[in-house]
């Protein structure tokens, strides 16, 4: 995944199983971001894997006040990285039980 | 350790807590 600057990471461990899983975003490094950032700290939030679309989320977070609206784009793109690798293995779990 | 919550308007819950300690020394 690109290195946005905007981490993305597990917030609980994957059964590979559950449709929803906690995920925990934060800010590596805020000169990457294009709108003024204050320190927030991690963001942990529930994502279903199945139904809910990144970009989403990142606009949420956005109109929560989290970012700028200019760094919605990143911040989507980051939690989307995450939420592929996620599915990437889950499926190759399955295939190799199979 | 300060955590905070915010809910959007959507009904999502963001919590808020300290950035993991191993990510700060990795800065």
């Amino acid at each position: 995944a690109e290195d946005t600057g905007v981490r993305v990471e597990l917030a609980e461990e994957d059964d590979g199983k559950k449709p929803s899983i906690a995920l925990k975003l934060w800010v590596e490094d805020h000169k990457k971001l294009k709108g003024k950032y204050k320190e927030s700290g991690a963001i942990e939030f529930t994502f279903d894997l199945e139904k809910e679309i990144p970009e989403n989320v990142a606009q949420e977070m956005v109109e929560s006040g989290f970012f700028h609206e200019s760094d919605a784009k990143t911040v989507g793109k980051s939690i989307r990285d995450r939420v592929a690798l996620i599915k990437w293995r889950r499926e190759r779990t399955v295939s190799a039980a199979l | 350790c300060a955590t905070a919550q915010v809910v959007h308007s959507a009904g999502r819950r963001f919590i808020v807590s300290p950035v993991p300690e191993a990510r700060l020394k990795e800065q």
